[in-house]
């Protein structure tokens, strides 16, 4: 359960301030497929980093699971990010000196897990977003949407319960992006697992349950999709 | 006019290679308007750096205006990539420590011009593609939209007379990328810019005249866009 209410966030530059986030209130159920839509510079990733407990919010209250994130310390906050939540950068955030294989391997590498099970693990993920035979490649080996399929099976292998995917098939062609999409729904209908992501295509949107969307910084609607 | 004859593009990775591109031929004459679409991973972002000049095939013959590509001296080919051609990045690429302005400004310091004129044409360069109360941020104070604005901007600057644009409208919502797409159209149309695009979005495609096709490193169609 998600729970956030009148989220600012205001970035000083200078003697200017720029509004990222205006007031935004938001609550999502343990289960649900969520799309967030917006123009460009509405204030999705802002939102997607606070709710993922990347960023702290200017003001306003963030309830995980019942606990308000802001009164947790660093470590508390840390073990959050790695067992909870999976997040998909919209920008990939892969590290460039390793290889796939070993990108998508950290989170198990953080959580304890023994070399040979995490060496399999990580292997099954590649497979399954298609990247079986680019798991010795670093990123700047790999095409755009490759590395935007390692950063998503980096997101999933530690099974989090949320998972926070940044336009995850925004550099994937039509073919690609319906497969990412049908792993998500998977995780979601088969695992209960809650997702949220941000979205550009009203097509993928219309393959989740909610559509919330941003204007400078505000929720402005936040509805059901309508079966067809 | 370009003109590419069985371009190979072959990575050594150990004792494997892979083959990004097995023989493509394409040629384009002044003044077209042609997207490249394909999978993830069928070469698209490798056929665009070998026409750009940013890359040199395995094999193959790559003509640029009837000038044989490989001639060149790294002198020589720096003035194309300068003059010649506008070149938008997947990943942006962006100097991450300095503004957006000085960003968009590069190409006009290298090419010698002045300092007021050169701020005053990034100035409008960013305002033509909506970014004109950002022009002091730096890229990681930017949406991914905004830095992937900020790359066409800068690819515009120097007024080439061939645009590469490789996924220029795959982090922007329809709104902006729409946007965006007009000013191709215009500058195509208007100021007989030749354009050539990879776009994963048919709709987008559907606004260019040709459509050329990869699969697997190869073209295996290119076909005009039929009036609806
Ligand atoms: N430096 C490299 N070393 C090894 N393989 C590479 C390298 N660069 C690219 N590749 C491989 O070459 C193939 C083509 O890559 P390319 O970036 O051209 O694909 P693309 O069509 O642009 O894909 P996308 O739509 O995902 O951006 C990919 O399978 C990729 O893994
Ligand atoms: N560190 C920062 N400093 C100043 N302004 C920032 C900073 N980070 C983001 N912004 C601004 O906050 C606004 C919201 O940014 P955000 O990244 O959330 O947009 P977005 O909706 O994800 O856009 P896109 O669809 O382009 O990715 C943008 O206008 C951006 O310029
Ligand atoms: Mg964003
Ligand atoms: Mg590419």
């Amino acid at each position: 359960l998600i729970e956030a209410r009148d989220i600012t966030k205001i970035y000083q530059m200078g003697d200017m301030q720029v509004h990222a986030l205006r007031g935004a209130t938001l609550e999502v159920r343990l289960g649900e497929l969520v799309a967030i839509m917006g123009p460009s510079g509405s204030g999705k990733s802002t939102l997607m980093n606070i709710l993922g407990c990347l960023d702290q919010p200017s003001s306003g209250e963030y309830f995980l699971e019942g606990v308000e994130i802001d009164q947790l310390d660093d470590n508390q906050l840390a073990q959050i990010r790695g067992r909870k939540i999976g997040f998909v950068f919209q920008t990939f955030n892969l590290l460039s000196r390793t290889t796939a294989l070993s990108n998508v391997e950290l989170p198990l590498v953080y959580s304890g897990m023994g070399g040979r099970q995490r060496r399999k693990r990580a292997m099954d993920a590649l497979d399954a977003v298609g990247l079986a035979d680019r798991v010795h490649h670093r990123p700047n080996e790999l095409s755009g949407g490759q590395q935007q399929r390692v950063a998503i099976a980096r997101a999933l292998i530690n099974e989090p319960s949320i998972i926070l995917a940044d336009e995850p098939t925004g550099n994937l062609d039509s073919k690609s992006g319906a497969e990412i999409m049908a792993i998500f729904q998977h995780l979601n209908e088969v695992r209960g697992i809650t997702i949220i992501f941000v979205t550009h295509e009203p097509e993928i949107a219309q393959h989740t349950r909610r559509i919330v969307s941003l204007a400078d910084g505000r929720i402005v609607d936040d509805r059901p999709v309508r079966e067809p």
